[in-house]
């Protein structure tokens, strides 16, 4: 454990805890794409499954279940209890684009050809382009809530940090994940554009992000 | 060290 990763941690679980809290106190789901959410749910379910087989340490596993239980909890709050906010027509994104490349791909390139490690490798690969759904709305919308776009930049902060843990990892430990190194670089080049206009517009300005 | 039965990052 180094502190990039510690933060990084903390930053995605903070995302997270920023979404949740969101949707629950403001009762309504606007603006916040079910798909993107539903993908997030699906990539910590496809990657946590190694709680069953491996035990790493007490930290790991508590993060695991709570990431679990929140990413579950804010899709149940989208689809059920607050569906009638859910904005349907503008989370139009097709999912099937992401799904069937990011699987073709897990089955191909992975450290090992086994179920276990296959949905681990989906995992990552999903969980690069999963915020597409989300940053798809907000284009095709042209606004949004500056507390989404605050959700947004933790969740965004999270895997660039983790680059730096990587970084941090490969000097100390020769540590090197290639998989996800790869997949985190990419995940975070989707958040560039977004970063640019958090901090141009969201933190200078004041209300809503709206895009030109 | 690359360990198949587990992954310690989250």
């Amino acid at each position: 454990m180094n502190i990039f990763r510690l933060s990084g941690d903390v930053c995605h679980l903070v995302a997270i805890i920023i979404l949740f809290l969101k949707i629950w106190r403001s009762k309504s789901c606007a603006g916040i794409s079910g798909k993107s959410q539903l993908l997030f749910a699906l990539v910590f379910t496809t990657r946590y499954l190694d709680l069953f087989t491996a035990f790493i340490s007490i930290y790991n596993t508590v993060m695991k279940v709570v990431f679990l239980v929140l990413a579950y909890a804010t899709v149940s709050l989208i689809y059920f209890r607050f569906r009638k906010s859910y904005d349907s027509e503008s989370d139009s994104f097709r999912v099937e684009f992401l799904l069937v490349p990011v699987a073709g791909l897990s089955f191909l390139e992975n450290y090992s050809f086994t179920p276990l490690e296959i949905l681990w490798t989906f995992s990552i690969y999903l969980e690069s382009v999963a915020i597409l759904p989300q940053l798809f709305m907000i284009t095709k919308t042209g606004e949004a809530e500056s507390i989404t776009t605050h959700y947004l930049f933790f969740l965004g902060l999270y895997r660039t940090l983790y680059l730096a843990n990587w970084v941090w990892r490969y000097h100390e430990e020769g540590f090197f994940d290639q998989i996800a190194v790869v997949s985190g670089v990419v995940q975070t080049i989707f958040y560039c554009d977004f970063f640019y206009l958090y901090f141009t517009r969201v933190l200078r300005g004041s209300g809503k992000m709206t895009l030109p | 060290e690359y360990d198949v039965y587990g992954h310690d990052e989250l």
